[in-house]
């Protein structure tokens, strides 16, 4: 690596002062976002965005003509794009290339751009030819990472991320979420609202969907209320169905015609796609850890789908009943949880499922009192949890850390860093 | 094959524009055949292709690939 300069400061904004048009905004600012995520995670630096005024970097696309850059570009190919070193900040794509994501045509802007913010960050070029600072363009890598090289070079600038940052930083951080602007829905009610949608999510956390939010479910009581967009940037709220699966470690969500996929909690690439193949406005999802497919309900129908082998979906839907047997047309949730069983919930009742997918008896039950914890003062036995509580009905955060607390992958962005509040808050 | 004009131009377009010939300050720009050949050299082994000083194809194929617009820090002397 070659260090060129460095910023005095570790917590820089910066503001997005156009986009391309050869890719939605949306994937634009995504692939924006994520590039800065790359130098976040290994190095104590928190990045601000900032809709107006002044800003530590700039970025913005030009062509043949710049008001403002006096080194112009040069047409699709050859060089596509520029950056100033430290402090000056300005970093330009040429908006005449292909820009693209998720794809192998076209010039991948979450790769240059990542380049070209190793740059404006103080990195010159890597003498590895597959090193992300190395000069020549190394095409699209879906799984794509940083090389050590380009590690080595921004923790000689800005030192390593340490624990005591990451802390540090917990109060400084401004996560790099830009703030969506849409007003959030009124906030449920956890007793008495129907789900949207119920997950058994990634190391054993199970979240209630409902409207704009999202909260977990422990044994001891509920997790906070958080907006769905703070924790799955990108995701409305209001979702037909939600469904983790711990053989892809793929999490699926729907609404209407569309599926978002994400992995922990950053999208895949290319994501949202329409959905073409299953009917829109599904009621529910969950994956059957006996067979490892996931299954999509609606009205009385469902399809099994393989995550990973091309499923026929031509004789499906097939009834519901056939094959869970005793559950209700339309469910509003479902699951398969920790306890080996089946779930679906609908309406304020849910039914429970054994092994051979048979309601159990004495089901339906109400979900209010046995999953979300709101019954009266007096102490009650709660079947389902087999734990005597007598909690109240807002939603009381216990200190006890779950046996499930997530060890949320090491590379901590800004986003995890949230996720990082609420799981340890929810423990 | 003999190497055209343009194509000569061009690469050493290349080399001074990403750092791996210098202009020099005091005398007129053309550049000693030693400068192009060690300045090809440079850009040939920082490129990881077979490093001849000539201007072959996979060299000329190399410099046409798509790149960032900032100078390359590969030839020593330039470098200081």
């Amino acid at each position: 690596y070659l260090l060129l300069g460095r910023w005095r400061k570790k917590h820089l904004t910066f503001r997005i002062l156009n986009l391309p048009s050869s890719i939605s905004s949306y994937k634009a600012r995504a692939a924006l976002l994520q590039a800065f995520r790359y130098w976040s995670n290994v190095a104590p630096l928190t990045f601000r965005e900032v809709q107006a005024g002044w800003a530590d970097i700039r970025l913005s696309f030009h062509g043949r003509q710049s008001p403002t850059c006096s080194n112009t570009f040069d047409g699709p190919g050859k060089v596509l794009a520029h950056a100033d070193i430290p402090e000056l900040g300005s970093v330009h794509f040429d908006e005449d290339e292909f820009w693209t994501e998720g794809t192998y045509r076209g010039v991948n802007l979450r790769i240059i751009a990542a380049h070209e913010l190793g740059h404006a960050l103080g990195l010159g070029h890597s003498r590895y030819t597959q090193a992300l600072m190395a000069p020549v363009y190394a095409g699209y890598r879906p799984y794509f990472k940083l090389h050590p090289d380009d590690v080595a070079g921004i923790q000689a600038l800005y030192g390593k991320k340490t624990p005591e940052t990451e802390d540090e930083e917990e109060e400084m951080e401004v996560p790099i979420v830009s703030p969506v602007p849409i007003e959030p829905g009124p906030m449920p009610n956890p007793c008495s609202s129907e789900l949207d949608a119920m997950m058994l999510g990634p190391h054993g956390k199970t979240y209630a969907f409902k409207g704009d939010y999202v909260w977990t479910v422990t044994n001891t009581g509920l997790g906070p209320l958080f907006r769905i967009s703070a924790l799955w940037e990108g995701l409305p709220g209001n979702l037909d169905a939600a469904v983790y699966s711990p053989r892809t470690q793929w999490i699926h969500f729907f609404k209407g015609n569309k599926v978002w996929r994400y992995i922990n909690f950053r999208m895949a690439p290319g994501f949202p796609k329409k959905l073409n193949r299953v009917e829109p406005n599904l009621d529910a999802a969950l994956y059957w850890p006996l067979n490892q497919k996931v299954f999509l309900f609606k009205g009385s129908g469902y399809w099994q789908w393989d995550e990973l082998a091309q499923t026929d979906f031509s004789r499906y839907p097939k009834p519901i009943k056939e094959l869970f047997t005793g559950v209700p047309d339309q469910p509003s949730a479902a699951m398969s949880w920790r306890d080996g069983r089946v779930y679906f919930f609908k309406g304020k009742e849910y039914w429970r499922l054994n092994r051979q997918l048979r309601v159990e008896k004495g089901y339906p039950q109400n979900i209010a009192r046995n999953w979300m914890h709101c019954r009266p003062q007096t102490p009650v036995t709660n079947p389902s949890f087999g734990a005597t509580t007598s909690s109240t009905t807002d939603t009381t955060l216990e200190s006890t850390p779950s046996a499930m607390a997530p060890t949320l992958n090491q590379e901590h962005s800004p986003t995890d860093s949230i996720v990082d509040t609420i799981l340890s808050a929810t423990d | 094959r003999a190497l055209g004009p343009a194509e000569e131009k061009a690469a050493v377009d290349y080399l001074l524009q990403y750092g791996y010939l210098q202009k020099p300050l005091e005398v007129p720009d053309d550049f000693s055949p030693e400068d192009i050949m060690e300045a090809l050299r440079a850009f040939q082994e920082a490129s990881e292709l077979p490093v001849s000083g000539q201007l072959d194809e996979a060299t000329k194929a190399r410099m046409r690939q798509p790149r960032c617009g900032l100078e390359d820090p590969f030839n020593q002397k330039t470098l200081k």
